[in-house]
């Protein structure tokens, strides 16, 4: 554990809290990609098949916290707030990024092994598994601030854990080429959505694409 | 450490 592993898994609960948070105040969906949703949801629940025979305090408490809050998440967006969706909207063709990370997962895991071909699915799946939501977006032109918080947040995550696997290389030859390939897309597909954050939202101005 | 690998992260 170090400081950029720990920002990066704070800012990973921050986001939850403000998708959560914007959801339950507004008694509203709009603007939230379903399709992302489940593909995290996913993504977590293939990953995290460790718990049932790896304990570890920390980890094992925030894989219980991302696994139930995604499908908290979902059961708002499926249930109570299901009349604010609009499917009109969210129409990215996620088969391309599930039939891709399975691909790539079934070609080069670090094992042969059910759980580590899920594992690195899990990994390849994350990476892109914000397009859906970055697509809604871009195709609506604008976004409420507090959803461009949200995806900030998202973002950060895995930006954060890129300077933690520097550290840690450097510290203790730790090396995940598949996690850190993987980290540094998702970090790149976040990039022009971070810069339009920064020099409009945090400025005080409407997220708004030109 | 590939069998480690990843494992003891997020």
């Amino acid at each position: 554990m170090n400081i950029f592993r720990l920002a990066g898994d704070l800012f990973h609960l921050i986001s939850i809290f403000i998708l959560i948070h914007k959801m339950t105040t507004s008694k509203s969906c709009s603007g939230i990609s379903f399709k992302s949703q489940a593909l995290y949801l996913l993504v977590y629940v293939t990953r995290y098949l460790d718990l049932f025979w790896t304990f570890a305090l920390y980890n094992s408490t925030m894989k219980i916290i991302f696994i139930g809050s995604s499908a908290y998440v979902l059961h708002l967006m499926t249930g109570p707030f299901k009349p604010t969706h609009d499917p009109n909207i969210d129409t990215f063709k996620v088969r391309y990024l599930i039939g891709g990370a399975a691909i790539l997962a079934l070609l080069f895991p670090y094992k042969w092994t059910p759980a580590e071909v899920l594992w690195t699915f899990s990994i390849w799946l994350e990476s892109v598994a914000i397009l859906p939501q970055l697509f809604m977006v871009q195709r609506t032109g604008a976004a409420e601030t507090i959803t461009t918080h949200y995806i900030f947040a998202l973002g950060a995550y895995r930006a954060l854990y890129i300077p933690n696997w520097i550290y840690r290389y450097l510290t203790s030859t730790f090396w995940d080429p598949l996690s850190i390939i993987a980290g540094v897309i998702q970090t790149v597909l976040y990039s022009d959505f971070f810069y339009i954050y920064y020099t409009k939202v945090l400025q005080g101005r409407k997220f708004e694409l030109p | 450490v590939v069998e480690e690998a990843g494992k003891d992260e997020l």
